[in-house]
């Protein structure tokens, strides 16, 4: 058993070999994974939530950034996949003995069994001294994942802990070992946009900021375009960051934003909402004596419901509207549908590589300030509609030709589920 | 259980602090290098009263020093100073950190591949 421990890297049940992955280290098969505190295995430093509020929090960060999810298992310890405890000196029946303070604070097995040596200075994540639980956990959680040290600057797997801050994440380089493990998480959208926010410089001269959103079930995440990565935390519940609109299950979100007007939409089922930015939440009526929320038909004439998704082309003013395989086109300014409408969407937006198409029931349709591009969503793979640019470049290219599909997690990274337990964390 | 009197326990007398024992020589520096993985051999429950220390000795343990040094961003010497065991003493994780290579006499089976991940480096000079 000191063999395991000593003599080997850290991994989990012994698996099939299937599941091994690169460089010999071993993964869980499983996607989902139970975690416990085992009874007798409670710091005497802490209180006992908050010990499990942390650790709650170390499983959670690895599942923002894998297709893992981790839920606690109140159960007895014997059916956890994770067992986590802390002691001093010889504990939990385990043959290491752990040092007192200093040195050795804590470790972690390939069954997935994590021990805390309780004679250090273990402290929550708000505290600037001792050693911080948070840290610790992450790092062991790690290794019972698969991970082995890293000696690389900023790594959560170095082997010494090295006081910081108290806030950490997990960088770039730690993402991407777990995830040569796990492989990255890939999933389908309710719809994705991009929000903009006018703000006025210190001089008086307006700019426009956005941020980008994905919506997914019940809760949505913020994409940092500049970081390639989701903001810190995410996702969160849609009911925490989006006022008297629906809690889930969002079909469309559409940004009319022209000269005059600049007025935001979520659409689910036959109803739509108007979303009032500077007082961050749905109108109940607004400056044109519209109730919300308010039928499709009503403010839409034309077009039909429920809608897979909706996107407005600035340029021309349109919003286009999609349903299973049919596109209508609403032209704002004079708000009425085109006669031309409804068009297959393989009329509409042609592939430009032969049967490389999305054909039906798109989940999301996106216009990407960061991209300057549509992109066309539809389970894990996307669409790119061939912009001016490319034309210019590729004068064959048909109108709206689509570009062949790509996998999303290859350009919006991280976009990660978690368990629906930890969601309000 | 950690004596106390009263029914709020505030007279508990707190534990007695156990402290690990410092690497400061050595037969302790020898234990780590085993005990981390970066010398063969395993790594014994403690000192022995008797016989040879555990852990590398001659060219084996200057390798295995200068291994440890050079991840630590320490001068690889290859030689036991202040500054290597103060390294050994910071806090740190129980798990190995890397395997142990296997001596170049050995006739046992070539080592497994190193850990997944890129090779370790050394700390970007300050």
């Amino acid at each position: 058993f000191l063999h395991l421990l000593l003599a080997a890297p850290p991994g989990p049940h012994p698996q099939d070999e299937g599941a091994a992955r690169a460089g010999g280290a071993q993964a869980f098969a499983k996607r989902t994974l139970s975690w416990r505190l085992l009874g007798e295995g409670y710091s005497r430093q802490l209180p006992a939530d908050q010990q499990r509020h942390v650790l709650r929090l170390a499983f959670r960060m690895w599942s923002e950034v894998t297709p893992l999810t981790f839920r606690e298992d109140p159960g007895p310890g014997a059916s956890a996949d994770i067992k986590l405890g802390f002691g001093r000196g010889r504990h939990l029946g385990c043959p290491r003995v752990f040092d007192g303070v200093g040195q050795e604070f804590a470790h972690a097995w390939r069954l997935g069994d994590v021990h805390f040596d309780d004679d250090e200075h273990f402290t929550p994540p708000t505290s600037d001294v001792g050693i911080s639980l948070l840290r610790v956990a992450v790092h062991e959680i790690g290794h019972v994942l698969g991970l082995p040290h890293s000696y690389r600057a900023g790594s959560i797997m170095q082997p010494n802990y090295t006081p910081r801050g108290p806030a950490f994440e997990l960088d770039w380089s730690d993402r991407k070992a777990i995830q040569r493990l796990y492989g990255s998480c890939a999933g389908s959208f309710d719809t994705a946009f991009d929000w903009i926010r006018t703000e006025r410089s210190p001089r008086g001269d307006a700019t426009a900021r956005f941020s980008t959103y994905f919506f997914r079930h019940g809760w949505y995440w913020l994409y940092e375009n500049r970081n390639n990565r989701t903001r810190y935390g995410d996702p969160l519940p849609i009911l925490a960051g989006w006022r008297g609109v629906p809690a889930q299950g969002i079909d469309a979100f559409v940004h009319v934003w022209t000269w005059g007007r600049d007025e935001r939409y979520f659409f689910k089922g036959n109803r739509y909402w108007r979303y009032d930015s500077d007082r961050d939440q749905a109108y109940s009526e607004d400056e044109r004596g519209h109730s919300y929320p308010r039928l499709i038909s009503e403010g839409f004439p034309g077009i039909p419901s429920p809608l897979d998704t909706a996107f407005y082309d600035r340029r021309r003013q349109l919003i286009y509207f999609f349903k299973g395989p049919w596109v209508f086109a609403f032209d704002v300014p004079r708000n009425r549908v085109l006669g031309s409408s409804p068009k297959k969407m393989t009329e509409v937006f042609p592939a430009i590589q032969p049967r490389n198409h999305p054909l039906r029931s798109l989940d999301a349709a996106y216009y990407s300030y960061a991209h300057r591009a549509v992109f066309l969503f539809k389970g894990s793979a996307y669409w790119r509609v061939a912009s001016d640019g490319d034309r210019k470049r590729r004068p064959g290219l048909p109108p709206n030709g689509l570009f062949p599909a790509q996998p999303i997690p290859d350009k919006w990274f991280d976009v990660c589920d978690v368990h629906a337990s930890t969601l309000n964390m | 259980e950690a004596l106390f009197h009263s029914r709020d326990r505030s007279d508990r007398a707190p534990a007695p602090l156990r402290r690990a024992p410092p690497i400061a020589g050595l037969p302790a520096a020898q234990r780590f290098l085993s005990k981390y993985g970066w010398a063969p051999g395993p790594p014994g429950a403690g000192p022995r009263r008797d016989g040879p220390p555990e852990g590398p000795q001659g060219a084996a343990l200057a390798q295995a020093l200068r291994r440890f040094q050079e991840v630590n961003a320490l001068p690889a010497s290859g030689r036991l100073d202040a500054a290597t065991l103060a390294a050994m003493n910071r806090p740190r994780c129980g798990v190995p950190d890397t395997r142990p290579p296997l001596p170049a006499a050995s006739a046992a089976p070539r080592a497994p591949p190193p850990p997944p991940g890129p090779r370790p480096k050394a700390r970007p000079k300050r």
